[in-house]
């Protein structure tokens, strides 16, 4: 899977949500915490 | 100002959503809701991280929104 | 709660350093700087990006700022 980091917020919100993580908007201070977030439910 | 504004300054912000804020209509809304932007509270969450400041707050409205200027501005 | 956090509730937040949030220490407190994080209202921007989730908070403020679970949950 392409790393997270490449992804778009949107594709990082889709796959919060994907995974049943609750979210709020993934912008630049949040970004970090949510892709750690989804590694841990990947995991 | 607007009506809309005195209302909400009036009281608490709560849970009210994003539309309750003055010059956000219901098409910046569902824009700004789709990135998870639906309460007026995460707005200003995102307000405070840019320091209040103004003109970065209305440039980060019309690049999530496309709100034009005068409506980022209110 | 501690003196520290009933002094700070009992005023409005206006532009007091990070460091006046009650279990923010002067270790936390540089490391939050350093990311820009220097006054508490940018703090509690934060929090409500990320939707008032005191986890979601907690895990924030333990990556950036290498708090232990007790200082965050502060």
């Amino acid at each position: 899977m392409a790393s997270l980091s490449n992804k778009s917020a949107e594709e990082i919100g889709e796959l919060l949500d994907e995974y049943g993580i609750k979210h709020g908007p993934v912008v630049e201070s949040t970004r970090r915490l949510y892709e750690k977030k989804l590694k841990e439910a990947m995991a | 100002t607007s009506q809309k504004h005195r209302e909400f300054v009036g009281e608490p912000m709560g849970d009210k959503p994003v539309t309750a804020l003055s010059g956000i209509g219901e098409t910046i809304g569902s824009k700004l809701k789709e990135q998870g932007f639906d309460k007026a509270y995460v707005v200003l969450g995102q307000f405070l991280l840019l320091k209040k400041d103004p003109e970065m707050f209305t440039d980060w409205l019309r690049d999530a929104s496309g709100a034009n200027a005068r409506q980022a501005a209110t």
